[in-house]
């Protein structure tokens, strides 16, 4: 359950880092920003959201920029992942050969990625 | 990834753990199970704590000596009249008939809501997440303003009011005798995991009023096939049994219990399946049914058998939610109880349909917008609005009489020290 709950957050979030994206005509950097400067102080919200961004930030940019969207990135990120002979879970819908060009293209954008190294180690 | 895991939050690690394990409140100096402190299972959720030194001072207790010199039930009302010398306890209290309110509840009776201006962007300000810290600290649940046992003013501007603010109307010397023993997921399987945090001292204290409503979990889960999972009706009346045996022996004689019944909520998927989720207002682009499917697939929705788009599954779950209903109503009418008399009520979400319609709303405005599936502010507190009539036309003894002297108490003591 957990792992699920990690995916549908994760894709709640970057839903909105999206939008704030096309709302504010900024950058995904800027929308993390704005994001994270939304948030409270109280419970380490705001230095936890912060940390995520510096976590994760560099990945989501490379991902939004290339055009892939809420559950793309989190698939790419493993927030969501796909069990063995279980169906992949996406709230939008997309047409499967896209989605599975698409889902090439992001394991590529991830593979040289420090954090997903480093988060796959021990 | 454990933050837990550093040493010097372990302590206070292992305190929220338990405090959220056993629904008792996280502060609570004198361990009476009552609290100064609001979140973490504090006043939001049972009467504030008027001495957290002192376990014998605690709301919904009978008067020490008559209060004259200190408020041992937290009501307020306390002190020596000084024109005859009597207690005002005992002049504005003796013989009203005094009496809490206690919800053995879900995550419906907790008041479960995720604010949708968590997740619109194009209204996204400052201000949107300020409330974020006490939501996480009371488990995404708002007692305080919940249907049974809120005691804040409604955010929707609505007039109706809480069953405890009725009570609290009715007889001034309730003032913060509430408790709402609920829990995100509770169930009659596992209520006995969480029941111990309900606090009635048999002799100690004033009788109360039980509402039993777990509404939905058992026959809600996220199973690929919901069924198996369900509760029976079999399993439900020992589950039942048992609680109320439970009650018997902790609740003060005088005490009144209200079974209420499972809703049909094929209601959710007919109101909301083709309707935006507040994700895909901005670019129309995700619909409740793309929700409720995603939650599937991830085995995390809140009852798939009612939030499917399977609408065979859709009438097996309301089938047994009706037989669920129909086995509460067997208990109410055959079985007897020393401290209690035991009481069964419809959950007639079509009658505050009507009422909705009545006054221009439309039904999907009932539940809440991120989830989908609980039933909002505005219906919990029409749900309750329904209840105290209902009681009030039916059981007219639940409810207690008005107490003539409550425009004394509110002259002499105000708002009683509030909540």
């Amino acid at each position: 359950h957990s792992s699920s709950h990690h995916c549908v957050g994760c894709v709640m979030v970057m839903s909105v880092i999206t939008q704030l994206t096309q709302v504010h005509n900024s950058t995904v950097e800027a929308s993390m920003e704005r994001l994270c400067s939304y948030l409270p102080g109280k419970l380490l919200l705001k230095t936890t959201c912060y940390l995520l961004v510096h976590i994760f930030g560099s990945d989501i940019i490379k991902l939004l920029d290339a055009d892939m969207n809420a559950d793309m990135v989190c698939h790419a990120l493993e927030f969501c992942k796909q069990d063995a002979g279980q169906p992949q879970c996406h709230l939008y819908p997309l047409p499967k050969e896209i989605w599975n060009l698409r889902q090439k293209k992001s394991r590529h954008i991830v593979k040289k990625s420090v954090t997903m190294k480093y988060l796959k180690g021990d | 990834s454990d933050i837990c895991s550093l040493p010097f939050l372990a302590k206070i690690c292992k305190k929220i753990k338990f405090s959220i394990q056993t629904s008792m409140p996280f502060k609570d100096v004198d361990s009476d199970k009552y609290s100064v402190f609001p979140t973490l299972r504090g006043y939001h959720w049972r009467g504030r704590d008027c001495n957290d030194s002192d376990k014998n001072v605690y709301p919904g207790r009978r008067p020490d000596n008559w209060d004259a010199h200190q408020d041992s039930n937290c009501n307020g009302i306390w002190g020596i009249d000084p024109k005859d010398g009597i207690p005002y306890e005992k002049k504005f209290c003796e013989g009203s008939q005094p009496r809490g309110i206690i919800l053995l509840g879900d995550s419906a009776g907790a008041h479960f809501h995720i604010p949708p201006e968590w997740l619109i962007a194009s209204q996204m300000s400052v201000n949107s997440f300020s409330n974020l810290p006490t939501a996480l600290t009371d488990e995404f649940d708002w007692p305080q303003l919940s249907g049974a046992t809120g005691f804040l003013d409604s955010t929707s501007g609505f007039e109706e009011k809480s069953i405890y603010l009725h009570l609290r109307k009715r007889n001034r010397c309730n003032h913060r005798d509430y408790q709402n023993i609920s829990r995100n997921g509770g169930s009659s399987q596992n209520l006995k995991k969480f029941i111990e945090s309900l606090s009635r001292n048999q002799q100690l204290d004033h009788p109360a009023i039980v509402i039993y409503a777990m509404i939905g979990n058992d026959v809600c889960n996220g199973r690929a096939d919901p069924v198996p999972e369900m509760t029976t009706p079999e399993q439900l009346y020992s589950n039942v049994m048992q609680t109320l045996k439970h009650l018997d022996s902790h609740l003060p004689e005088g005490s009144h219990v209200v079974l209420h019944g499972l809703p049909n909520g094929t209601f959710l998927w007919e109101n909301l399946h083709d309707r935006y989720h507040p994700l895909g207002q901005l670019n129309k682009d995700v619909t409740y049914a793309q929700v409720f499917s995603f939650l599937s697939c991830l085995k995390i929705n809140p009852c798939h058998g009612w939030m499917s788009s399977n609408k065979t599954l859709r009438t097996l779950t309301s089938e047994r939610a009706q037989q669920l209903s129909d086995t509460l109503k067997k208990i109410a009418a055959s079985e007897k109880f020393t401290n209690f008399d035991l009481f069964y009520m419809d959950f007639a979400f079509e009658e505050i349909i009507e009422e909705w319609w009545r006054r221009g709303g439309q039904p999907w405005q009932l539940i809440e917008p991120v989830d989908g599936f609980h039933p909002n502010e505005v219906a919990s507190l029409l749900l309750a609005d329904l209840f105290w009539k209902k009681v009030q036309l039916q059981w007219p003894q639940v409810l207690g009489k008005e107490n003539p002297f409550n425009s004394q108490i509110e002259q002499v003591f105000g708002d009683q020290g509030g909540h």
